[in-house]
């Protein structure tokens, strides 16, 4: 009777064997025409990026180091040439950033560098690099990598960018609030119609979106944070931005509307386990201004809880603030000028720019801490569908 | 026996705007 023994696999190293001439259809095949929605989806995060440094893993064992060399020119140029193309993308530049970063661990953690290869399984230590130090490589990528991750913060401007007016200060969601709108003030109405009018809604909807791509893409946790910190920070610059140059943002409702918002953000955080990651801080000078909206402005005693609240917001755009606040109900006053004046001269002695808007295009500088992979290179598969077949698992 | 006690040999690296002099494709959108 016959039996049905398992075939044993065959033992291999890790590495993967392409002839020179290949070179150009490899990276064409895996970088230049690879769509991140099409068949990179069902393939395991990073991908793209093991598979090159198994590639590179073999021209490093044939002690070839024009292969290595052009090996790299071409990975680091294709990136750069679809980036170029689809730069405007967010999946194509989340997907790239991820394995420009994974590509930068590999080089890192199967360098043979003592302090990359503390977590590596004594399997992981047999398939480090054995011919080439390529410490100078890992910087140009390091490089790439930065401008990679700048790419992305644009192109997630771009997208969040149009939301955040209307979304944070001009769509009310606490019914009833606002009351009567203030005399005299025009209804501002962004150029989007009223049924593409943003909500707070889809700004949470927009940062779901940004945070499942890039986790799909098997960014790295460290960098998720570094970009959500930097969405935040858009988010609360230009909210603020807008409220310093408008009256009828400049309200008690508005204020409590701001604070509603803001809580959402927060709780958005607290779902995805990112409260740590500096983002809430960047929403400070925002949280003071709704709270300078909300609070007694009268007394000597109020001007002195105000100073030392607000000590995220610059003296100017606090006075700015109390100059443009607007009654809407009748409890609420306008603030007087010798309430401004007291203000003024306790915050006589900051030191502190004197510009009042933020600047909303600067961009925090990003680390990207080594994450190494717990993957065996010798168990990666290449799927028939990235048109690899010239590539031989060595 | 440790594997990889042999020195490896540096590679030198050009910065990333000469690598992109060196690029070895035709651009496509270029006349």
């Amino acid at each position: 009777r016959p039996v049905n023994i398992p075939r044993r696999e065959k033992d291999f190293q890790g590495m993967l064997e392409y002839k020179k001439e290949d070179e150009l259809k490899l990276v064409k095949n895996l970088i230049l025409e690879l769509k991140p929605r099409g068949v990179a989806v069902s393939m395991i995060p990073g991908l793209p990026a093991y598979i090159l440094f198994m590639c590179l893993r073999h021209a490093d064992y044939l002690n070839d180091d024009q292969k290595v060399r052009a090996l790299l020119t071409s990975v680091i140029n294709s990136i750069k040439k679809i980036l170029k193309k689809r730069g405007d993308d967010f999946e194509t530049v989340s997907f790239w950033l991820a394995n420009t970063c994974r590509f930068l661990h590999c080089l890192k953690q199967y360098s043979g560098d003592e302090q990359f290869m503390k977590f590596n399984s004594s399997k992981q230590n047999e398939h480090c690099l054995s011919n080439f130090d390529l410490t100078e490589y890992r910087q140009v990528l390091s490089d790439l990598a930065i401008q990679i991750y700048q790419q992305l913060i644009k192109c997630m401007e771009n997208i969040l960018q149009p939301m955040i007016v209307s979304g944070m200060l001009e769509h009310e969601t606490i019914q009833g609030v606002s009351g009567v709108k203030p005399t005299g003030l025009r209804k501002r109405t962004s150029s989007v119609a009223d049924e593409g009018t943003f909500t707070l809604d889809s700004i949470i909807r927009q940062l779901n979106s940004f945070h499942s791509i890039m986790c799909n893409h098997g960014n790295d946790p460290e960098l998720i944070k570094q970009v959500v910190k930097q969405q935040f920070y858009i988010i609360g610059a230009v909210t603020l931005n807008n409220l310093l140059l408008r009256k009828d943002m400049c309200s008690w409702s508005k204020g409590m509307q701001i604070r509603y918002n803001v809580s959402q953000l927060e709780e958005w955080l607290r779902e995805k386990n990112l409260m740590v990651c500096g983002a809430k801080e960047t929403l400070e000078p925002l949280i003071q201004a709704a709270q300078l909206l909300q609070v007694k402005k009268k007394t000597d005693e109020d001007a002195e809880a105000i100073c030392s609240m607000c000590n995220s917001m610059s003296t100017a755009q606090i006075v700015k603030v109390l100059n443009l606040y607007t009654p809407v109900n009748a409890f609420e006053e306008r603030v007087s000028v010798t309430f401004i004046r007291t203000i003024q001269n306790r915050l006589r002695d900051r030191k502190e720019s004197p510009q009042l808007l933020l600047d909303t295009k600067v961009i925090y500088p990003v680390t990207f801490p080594f994450n190494p992979s717990s993957l065996a290179l010798d168990t990666i598969q290449i799927p028939n569908s990235l048109n690899l077949a010239f590539l031989t698992r060595v | 026996l440790r594997p990889f006690s042999r020195p490896r040999v540096l590679l030198k690296a050009p910065t990333l705007a000469e690598m992109e002099e060196m690029n070895l494709f035709e651009d496509e959108e270029s006349p």
